[in-house]
Formats: C-alpha cells, structure tokens, sequence
C-alpha cells in the first residue's frame, strides 16, 4: 500500500504546488515509485511538469469512473514519476457532484485500482477547504501543510489545522505529516518572528528544512521543469533536496 | 447607485486581499464613501483592518437574510469606510446554499438595502472560481484582476477572463475593470517579461500603477493597519496611492 500525502492549505500562494512537484521528483529520483495527482482546477502541477494541454484530465474522468484511472495516467520527464493531470474543468464537476451521496469517497475510489503500482502518491490541492480537498483528506494517511512566513498565512494555519482534525471522523489515521516553512526570506526580521512563532506552537511537525524565497523556483515552472531540472544548484533545490531527505527519513522512523 | 467593483482571481496568494484594502482606504481617502465586503472565508480583509474576531460574520448573516445586512456591517478606523466581514462559517454555508434555486443571487439581495449609502463597494474574494465569486460577479459592475508577474499567475488570466466573460450572459454590464501588476520586482527579467506579455495582450486593461513588492505591505495587516497608515512613506504605499488615483480617474472618463 502506497504513503498517501495531501498538500494543502486554503491560503493562496503558499508554494504547495511548488513543494508538490519538487517533493515528488526528489522521491522518485530517490528510488521510489511515485504518482502526484493534480486535483486544482488551475492545473499548475500539471503545466509545472511540462504536461501537454491535450493530455490534461485525467482527474476529471478519474474521479467520473475510477476504472478510466490507469489510462488516465501520463508519465513525466522523471523517470519514476507519474502524474494524473488536472484541467479546469474540474470547476463544473465540483458542481455537478454537489448533490451526490459519495462525493467525498470519490479520489478514495478512483485510486483503489492503481495503489499497487506506486510506493507515494501526492496530491495538489486548491486552496480551499471545499470538496476536492475534502476528498483528498478522506484517502490520504497524513497532510503536508506549506506555509509562508507571513501574517494571513499564519491566521490560516489555525483553520487548516482545525479541518483536517474534523477530517479525522471520516478517516481516523489521518494526521499532520509536517509544516514547511517556504519563501523564507533570512533577511526579514518579520518572517523570523513568525517562524519562531510557528515552532512555538507546532514544535516537532514544523520540518527543519526551510525553502528560501528563489526566483528559480518561480521560473522553472515556465520551462515546463522541476527545479532539480532547472537549476540544480540554487537555493531553491537545496531546500527541496533537504526536504525529500527529511521526509523519508521520518518515514522511516515511525 | 454605487459603483460596485470586484477584486477576484482564482490564483492564490496574488494580492486580492491587500489591493482590496488599500484601495478601499484610498477611495474613503479621496472623500468617497466606501463599504468592503469580505467574501472569503479565510477573512484575511476583516482581520487585516483590525476587525475583532468576535464582530465578524456579517456577509454570513446578510448572505443568509438580505435585511439584517445593516446591522451586519461594521465602520473601521478609517473615516468613510465600512465592513461587511467574514467569518470560517462561509465554508458551511457555501455548502448548504448549493441546493437551492437564488444562491447566485444572494449577494446582490444583501446589498440592495445599503446601496444608497456608498458610492463604491469593493467585494474581496476568495481564490477559486466557485458559489462566491459567482455572486460576486453577479451583482457588480466590475472586476479588477491582481496578478503577479509569474508563470502560473499568467497561465490562470485565460480562465477569470473566461469566467468573467461566461458571467455576462447573467449580468450584462459586467465588464474588466482592469488588471493590476502586483509584488512586482524591478530587478528580475522574468517579472519584465511576464509584465511585457500581459501588456502586449491585454493593452489599454492594464493600468500603468504597478505595485512593488515591499515587505511593509506583508507586515500592515499584522497591526490592522492599511499600508497607509502603517508606513505612509514606502513604495508599497506610493503603488496603492497611484492605483486609487488611476482608478478614480478612469471613472471620471467613461
Ligand atoms: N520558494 C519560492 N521562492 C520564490 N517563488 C516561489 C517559491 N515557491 C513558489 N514560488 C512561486 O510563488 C507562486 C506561488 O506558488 P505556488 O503556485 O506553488 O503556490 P500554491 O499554494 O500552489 O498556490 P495556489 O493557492 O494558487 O494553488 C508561484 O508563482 C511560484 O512559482
Ligand atoms: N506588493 C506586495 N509586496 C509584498 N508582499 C505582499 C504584497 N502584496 C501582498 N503581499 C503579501 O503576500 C501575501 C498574499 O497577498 P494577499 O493575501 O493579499 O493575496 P490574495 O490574492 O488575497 O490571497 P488569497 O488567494 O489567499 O485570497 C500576503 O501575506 C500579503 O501580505
Ligand atoms: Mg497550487
Ligand atoms: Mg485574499
């Protein structure tokens, strides 16, 4: 059975599609097989990775029928890595789901027949505390929460926090995989205060790997390329290859 | 009749929220009254203008019964500008309004009985492209679009447009107030490329304004304060100071 991770946080443009991409090229190109699921309807992971956009939706029929789930599945550049493409329509499907009786079990299902194939599935969300989300925290064993060092984003760590304990009813081994500390900017004092201000109540969940503020991380994506692909030597990987590497280390030990 | 403008973009994290802020407080600066209405359940505008957590919920109550919208809203620091503000519970409701026939239209009804009282109503939005933006776009006669100067931010501009456009079919003066280039930075040759292609494909919409990145800009809403009052004298302040008057100046010649 495959390490199931959502990242998510209804804060906008906290880098979880950023540490959505480079978490899962750093686990594949450490060996493990790995799928990440793009479940926006922006379809950032998707363009990220260089998917074509002919080639994007497979979430949408995935989620319509889980059987269409395996050839709904694209490879990526990444040898190890597949993705299961997003595509904005996504928007109606949400509302077309509304009014059914299984709409939260819907991932759940539509993952069932191709569990056996990955050793880590990660999952993209929108930023919302809506149903795709929902569906994702319904399947996933833990929740990985980026969080940039900024005011309203620390407001809306107390909400995330609260959701994914109320998620716990529906799927009782769910828990907190970690907070990640991304476009930390060492210079201001501000992002100090507020990242003191994390570990402070979060403690040992916050990951000791910060990801800096690097406009490579803003450019790769334009390229299609994760950014061990785009500029393996800036700031910016270095932050995601100790990422990686603290996250399976804590695999390992629990 | 008021002019009634709405700060959406389902991008996270683009500055909708603080664009709504300053601009709204530049407006009642200028001698104009103004009422903001928060429609995100994340109630970044409501805490960002130092709104007590327990005066919060109005848009809640006035979505749910159009006349209590009066006593819902609530004045702010600044002289001429009021809140309507919101509260977590947006996430239930948005849920439980998905069944019934007028849940497009709930936000139009809540503002009727206050129209009279304010020349411009600015309505914050949450990131997505879902039941609030939806209303949004239904009762206003406008949309100003932030963007920052990255890749996924580009590639999201195709859909609000589109979305924008599909609303005209109900609200037929709804049109593109602008769009506006926010955390800019000067330095980086990615940002003027990005800046150069939205000029070359969406003209005379872009407003020649743009806002800089500037850290005072993360560091007001953590002291309840507009960028104004906060640090008057920044370059993030100058950038609001010049939307407002390009905006107001646009009205004045359509
Ligand atoms: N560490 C970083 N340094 C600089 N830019 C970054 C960094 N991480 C992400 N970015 C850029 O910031 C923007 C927001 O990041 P990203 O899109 O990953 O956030 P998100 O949480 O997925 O957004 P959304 O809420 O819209 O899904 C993107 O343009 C991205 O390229
Ligand atoms: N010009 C700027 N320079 C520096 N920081 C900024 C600037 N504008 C906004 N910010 C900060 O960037 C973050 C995102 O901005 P903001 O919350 O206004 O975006 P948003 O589009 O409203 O986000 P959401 O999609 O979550 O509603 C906030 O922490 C904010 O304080
Ligand atoms: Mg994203
Ligand atoms: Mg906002």
């Amino acid at each position: 059975r495959p390490k199931i991770i959502a990242l998510a946080n209804q804060k906008g443009g906290v880098g979880k599609t950023t540490t959505a991409i480079n978490l899962a090229v750093g686990i594949a190109l450490a060996g493990k097989r790995c799928l990440l699921v793009d479940l926006d309807p922006q379809a950032n992971a998707s363009s990220g990775l260089g998917i074509a956009i002919k080639r994007r939706g497979g979430s949408h029929f995935a989620l319509i029928s889980p059987d269409s789930t395996e050839q709904a599945i694209v490879p990526t550049m990444i040898d190890g890595l597949d993705i299961l493409p997003s595509h904005p329509s996504l928007v109606q499907l949400e509302r077309e789901l509304q009014g059914t009786s299984d709409r939260e079990r819907r991932l759940q299902m539509a993952l069932i027949p191709v569990s056996t194939r990955y050793q880590y599935i990660l999952i993209d969300c929108p930023p919302s505390l809506g149903l795709f989300p929902a569906n994702a925290f319904l399947c996933c064993d833990s929740v990985l929460i980026p969080i940039q060092c900024e005011y309203y984003a620390m407001e809306g760590l107390a909400q995330i926090l609260a959701d994914v304990e109320k998620s716990k009813r529906m799927n009782s081994c769910l828990r907190v995989e970690g907070v990640l500390l991304t476009m930390f900017e060492p210079e201001s004092v501000f992002a100090h205060e507020v990242a003191d201000e994390v570990r402070t109540h979060l403690g040992e969940l916050v990951y000791d790997s910060i990801v800096p503020r690097d406009v490579a991380l803003a450019e790769a994506p334009s390229h299609g390329k994760a950014i061990l692909q785009y500029a393996p030597r800036s700031r910016g990987a270095r932050g995601y290859v100790e990422l990686t590497r603290e996250l399976l280390m804590r695999q390992n030990s629990n």
